[in-house]
């Protein structure tokens, strides 16, 4: 996947069969994020597979003041990348059925 | 512990901790 400088790791054992997951986010790479980043730590937080949008946890996370406006494409993305290999993850140890 | 929770407007709850020992990475 794409460095984006922000990373986003399972904060869980993926029992593959949750809708909702834990999730850790944190910067790696504050030159990759356009704004400037108040060093916070990591953020932890749970994400729902099936209904939500990384998207939208990313401008709440803006809300929240861990990043600036400027930055939540770069934060969306690094989640949507995630949540995605989780899926596909999902999908390769599901059986192909009958 | 070193934590701190933030909850936004929407519910979801925030936590912040340390950053893990991997962002030790090259520069």
């Amino acid at each position: 996947a794409e460095d984006t400088g922000v990373r986003v790791e399972l904060n869980e054992e993926d029992d593959g069969k949750k809708a909702s997951i834990a999730l850790k986010l944190w910067v790696e790479d504050a030159k990759k994020l356009k704004g400037k980043y108040k060093d916070t730590g990591a953020i932890e937080f749970t994400f729902d597979l099936l209904n939500e949008v990384a998207e939208v946890v990313a401008q709440e996370m803006v809300d929240s003041g861990f990043f600036l406006e400027c930055d939540v494409k770069i934060v969306g993305k690094s989640i949507r990348d995630r949540v995605a290999l989780i899926k596909w993850r999902r999908e390769r140890t599901v059986s192909p059925g009958n | 512990s070193a934590t701190a929770q933030v909850v936004h407007s929407a519910g979801r709850r925030f936590i912040v901790s340390p950053v893990p020992e991997s962002r030790l990475k090259d520069y």
